[in-house]
């Protein structure tokens, strides 16, 4: 989902 | 994860390697400014409140903790440690930062993904990470001629955002719903505030000079 799909970067 | 991503993280893991090696190898932090490295720390402990709580993968972990070890010992380091500490140019990093992140606070509450305290803090770190070479970019002009380690440090610095840029492009085409405007416009803006550094590092690497950044 797009929550974690971008939090995943440092 | 992409080539884009993974060059950017070890850019900027090489750049505070670099200032590990500065700091520990001459037991001098000359020409590095402490307040753009307290406001990393300050980065880097904003940005990974999900430390414990979200796990994404090994590699996501270790490297935050990497990031949060290795920028609060650097702020050890220039204000405890005996010799480091001495050769703090503290008369010439005297930039306001704390202005820097009453601006970025405000900014991450007017502008934000969701009204949340770990969206609101995400945001505020990656404002904050835009403006946070200020003052070290400052304290290289006033500070005329630049060891080749901090100017190393600083090159890599700038270049890790900027292959981040590479990643966001390609994350763009690559995946449907990806909108991280605010980290793109963060990015570029500070990018950008590399520019002029870029532009001297060059001219030195090109002529084989000492790098002088103009007063």
């Amino acid at each position: 989902d797009s929550e974690s799909a971008y939090k995943d970067e440092l | 994860m992409n080539i884009f991503r993974f060059a950017g993280d070890m850019t900027h893991l090489i750049s505070v390697l670099v200032l590990l090696l500065k700091i520990y190898a001459t037991k001098s932090c000359s020409g590095i400014s402490l307040k753009t490295q307290e406001l990393y720390a300050l980065v880097f402990l904003a940005r990974y409140l999900d430390l414990f709580t979200d796990f994404i993968s090994v590699y996501n972990t270790v490297m935050k903790i990497v990031f949060i070890m290795s920028s609060l010992s650097i702020v050890w380091c220039m204000r405890m440690h005996p010799m480091v500490r001495r050769s703090y140019d503290k008369e010439l990093d005297t930039f306001r930062h704390y202005f820097l992140i009453a601006g970025c606070l405000l900014g991450a509450l007017l502008v934000h993904e969701k009204f949340t305290f770990q969206e609101i803090f995400w945001a505020f770190s990656l404002y904050l990470e835009a403006v946070a070479i200020l003052p070290q970019l400052v304290l290289l002009q006033r500070s005329g001629n630049v060891d080749n380690l901090t100017g190393q440090y600083v090159f890599f610095l700038g270049a890790y955002r900027a292959l981040y840029i590479l990643n966001w492009i390609y994350r763009y085409f690559t995946e449907k719903h990806f909108g991280r405007w605010i980290s793109c416009i963060s990015g570029l803006v500070q990018t950008a505030l590399y520019g002029d550094f870029f532009y001297y590092y060059f001219i030195s690497w090109k002529n084989n000079a000492k790098l002088q950044l103009p007063a």
